[in-house]
């Protein structure tokens, strides 16, 4: 390994990183998961974390850029140069730059996230099966409305699994559009549009009106890529067209004839010769996860290694289970020593189902020549515990909340306690019903008031509040001004003595305690605030001034200041042995 | 059938690597890449052989050290890689 002259490193261990824009190659989630990965390749081994910031300056700045992108290093097109980054330093020091003309997947081919449908968000299978014909890319077929979907399993008829792909017509990403669609046609300085342009730009990305008329209402997003659109050349964004002539040859496919190095192209109208517009043909792509780890090493502190098998060798190698060098670690650990404390854990399959995303929005869109799904929800498993389970087998609780100083954690009508105070060990199971009669057995969470001590307990769209034995309820959720949509308060956190933030989903709510009523400009996104935890946590709690959001097992756990500090398991605030 | 296909490569617009010899290619990559310029004991900025470079470059690569332009050589040069150079003066 190598490092930088001078031996360039931070000299803080808590490194801030921010993302500046996003890739039309990729939805904004997997984008945000390859980066949160990469990074997680080397806090593994050093003291480093890694907070994610929104706004403001981080440490490492991470955006995508074309050709000039606003450095002295300009990239050059598709393939050669994938991205570059800075070693640490302040300003430009510590950024990394990704090219935007490459085609940005996970390594393997398309990776393409699906939207409503019934598959709750699932990838695309491909190939997949339709009305007896194999698709390898999203398709309209079946369809009125021109939006391509795709398949989340390996044959439609038979599972009926489906999602829409990212296109125009579906949604648009940055911009001030607020992810609207594309309205077509819409005017831009007095001339019609009726598909995305990079008139009035020059850095390449295509953009739409998300209203009929630009010059009058400013509203713009950019243009996801569709699965089937040609990467660089001078049409990115446009699909191939088939047939298309070239050289007096008519092409069914793509082609590598008229290039000397190989690559496949293909033309976006049906004539090259005349229109001389073209890009290049989807390939597997480079691995953004494996580019960034590098890119990151780098910025870090790493320079090139001469090691094959590094990490921070410079040339891309798509590797499908990747896992760092020896001369990485010790590079890395040269810089910033080894990372001390318990090993990181590593994830276990659990008896319960969990979805990785949120709940899609009910629709009516899907394949017409299939029926419609009678669900659009993925029921979950639900385990009744005996009383005389040890609850540190239990692999998710229904609700952990800290009520007068001990942790609580309930399931199924019991729950057990236990304090970091005195006798370590924890007690229980005690009946839910003896302590707070008319509750459900399934709750979803709970906290206590902290200036009133009252006691709120949530169950579905329903919710009680006890003042010792007496209770109020059940009421509806929407009478705290939650949306009537909402089907569960998932966590709560209290902040300050008049406020508690409740969660459900992604999003999250603020609770006046005072008028019983949700702030204004509620719900947020979790991962705006609250960078860094997952997103699909189940209980939310704050114990001993920290953060809880926990998964299955695990928790992650986060200070006042919005940094995650630990990740371990529940059983642990259980003071299981 | 036994004609050879000739192929005529043309210059596509918008295409930013050009249909360059490999000569050419061999120059501006280890120009880019920080081969070619090292700092000498007394710090100064000092050209070296383009042999030498690519000695340097294949020591870098774990490829044999030719000093010539070989083909393992020119194929690691297409390879897709990081663009922080590999000598950093």
């Amino acid at each position: 390994y190598q490092t930088f002259e001078g031996d360039l490193k931070w000299d803080h261990t808590d490194v801030t990183y921010r993302i500046l824009n996003y890739s039309p190659d990729l939805d904004a989630s997997i984008t945000d998961d390859a980066f949160a990965r990469a990074f997680k390749v080397w806090s593994d081994v050093t003291p480093l974390t890694f907070t994610r910031l929104y706004d403001g300056i981080a440490d490492i700045m991470i955006s995508f850029g074309k050709k000039n992108h606003g450095d002295p290093y300009p990239f050059d097109g598709k393939d050669g140069l994938l991205a570059h980054a800075y070693p640490p330093g302040e300003g430009m020091q510590g950024d990394a730059h990704f090219d935007d003309d490459e085609y940005w997947t996970l390594g393997n081919g398309p990776a393409i996230k699906t939207y409503y449908g019934n598959a709750e968000g699932a990838m695309c299978h491909f190939p997949f099966w339709f009305e007896g014909k194999s698709y390898s890319t999203c398709t309209t077929e079946g369809r009125e409305d021109g939006l391509p979907w795709c398949a989340t399993t390996a044959d439609y008829g038979k599972d009926g699994k489906y999602g829409f792909c990212p296109s125009e017509l579906l949604f648009t990403y940055d911009g001030n559009g607020d992810g609207a669609p594309c309205v077509f046609p819409f005017v831009f300085e007095q001339k019609t549009y009726t598909s995305c342009t990079t008139d009035g730009r020059d850095d390449g990305y295509r953009w739409c009106a998300t209203t009929a008329n630009f010059d009058q209402d400013k509203k713009y997003g950019f243009c996801p890529n569709r699965d089937t659109a040609v990467i660089g050349g001078n049409s990115e964004g446009e699909p191939c067209q088939f047939p298309f002539s070239f050289q007096g040859k008519t092409y069914t496919s793509c082609t590598s004839e008229g290039r000397s190095d190989g690559k496949l192209w293909c033309a976006t109208t049906s004539d090259y010769d005349r229109d001389n517009k073209w890009g290049f043909c989807p390939d597997q792509g480079y691995s953004l996860f494996l580019v960034a780890a590098h890119e990151f090493g780098h910025a870090l502190g790493l320079d090139h290694s001469n090691i094959k098998d590094a990490l921070m060798y410079p040339m891309y190698k798509y590797i499908a289970d990747f896992s760092l060098n020896q001369d990485d670690i010790e590079g890395i650990q040269y810089l910033y020593g080894p990372k001390k404390g318990p090993k990181p854990t590593p994830p276990k399959p659990s008896t319960t189902t969990s979805s990785p995303v949120s709940t899609p929005k009910p629709t009516k869109k899907t394949p017409k020549t299939t029926p419609s799904p009678t669900s659009t929800t993925t029921p979950s498993v639900y385990t009744p515990v005996d009383p005389s389970v040890d609850p540190c087998k239990v692999d998710k609780f229904d609700v952990i909340t800290e009520i007068q100083g001990e942790l609580h954690f309930f399931k199924d009508g019991y729950y057990w306690k236990s304090s970091n105070r005195g006798n370590r060990e924890h007690k229980g199971p005690f009946l839910v019903s003896e302590r707070w009669p008319s509750l459900p057995a399934k709750l979803d969470t709970a906290f206590e008031d902290p200036l009133t001590k009252k006691m709120y307990f949530f169950a579905d769209t329903s919710f009680w509040v006890f003042t010792g034995q007496e209770v109020q309820g059940p009421r509806r959720i929407e009478k705290l001004g939650l949306s009537a949509s909402l089907k569960k308060v998932e966590g709560a956190l209290q902040r300050g003595k008049d406020k508690v933030l409740l969660f459900s989903g992604e999003d999250y709510w603020r609770l006046d305690m005072k008028t019983q009523q949700i702030d204004k400009g509620y719900p947020r996104h979790i991962d705006v605030t609250f960078g860094g935890v997952p997103l699909d946590a189940h209980d939310v709690f704050l114990y001993n001034g920290h953060y809880y959001f926990c998964r299955d097992i695990y928790y992650w756990r986060m200070t006042s200041k919005r940094q995650v500090d630990r990740v371990g398991y529940v059983y642990e605030l259980l003071n299981c042995p | 059938w036994c004609l050879p296909i000739k192929s005529t490569f043309v210059t596509f617009p918008g295409d930013l690597i050009k249909n360059m010899t490999d000569i050419e290619l061999a120059e501006s990559y280890l120009n880019r890449f920080g081969y070619m310029e090292v700092l000498d004991k007394s710090g100064r900025q000092a050209a070296v052989s383009t042999s030498k470079a690519l000695r340097r470059l294949q020591n870098q690569l774990g490829l044999e050290e030719t000093g010539k332009l070989d083909q393992p050589t020119i194929d690691a040069m297409k390879q897709p890689r990081c663009g922080v150079p590999d000598v950093r003066n």
